[in-house]
């Protein structure tokens, strides 16, 4: 296991709890449903990921991998379109998580890049003030953590 | 003292970073 990318999710599933989404967001299990990230996004621009899109994440997924499996796809979707087209900023360096992994296997390594596209929307966002205001409130480990992160992808996004 | 990164503090270094994020314009390149 990359001890690094076990830190680096980690760090990010303390940083998505500052959400206090509605589905649970304590553990990377909890996460593999797609669920608590989709309320992220919500919160983060309601207009692009909107009540709609949020409606067609299906909240009962249980244990069933498949259907975490699309409701994970319909949020890496919306993530890479928002940075495309909201953000004008193409990612296609960047190394898009395997869906199958953290599906089947709750996948930290695979878990963390997709919480990273996530903290990558939060602090390029209309409300970015915001969101960097709650970071600098967090643990100062966990910042450096997010520091990083948000640098790895600053350095792999072209205009 | 290792917390030290070139005179500055670990904090220090944070609160740089945080800070210019914060004044960074939207879509402006990293």
């Amino acid at each position: 296991m990359d001890l690094n990318k076990t830190v680096l999710c980690e760090s990010l599933i303390i940083w998505l709890q500052t959400f206090n989404t509605a589905a649970p967001c304590k553990t990377a299990l909890d996460l593999t449903t797609g669920v608590a990230m989709s309320q992220a996004l919500h919160q983060i621009d309601p207009t692009w990921f909107s009540e709609s899109w949020l409606s067609r994440i299906k909240g009962d997924v249980g244990d069933n991998w498949r259907l975490k499996m699309n409701n994970l796809k319909k949020v890496l979707q919306m993530m890479v379109d928002y940075y495309n087209e909201v953000l004008a900023q193409q990612i296609s360096d960047f190394p898009l998580p395997d869906l199958v992994l953290v599906a089947e296997h709750s996948d930290p390594v695979e878990l963390g890049r997709l919480l990273q596209l996530i903290l990558g929307c939060a602090v390029k966002c209309e409300r970015k003030q915001e969101y960097i205001q709650i970071i600098m409130t967090l643990e100062e480990s966990v910042q450096h953590v997010v520091m990083t992160a948000i640098q790895e992808l600053m350095s792999r996004e072209t205009m | 003292d290792p917390s030290m990164k070139g005179g500055q503090t670990s904090e220090g270094v944070l609160a740089n970073f945080f800070n210019s994020l914060l004044t960074k314009k939207a879509g402006s390149p990293g």
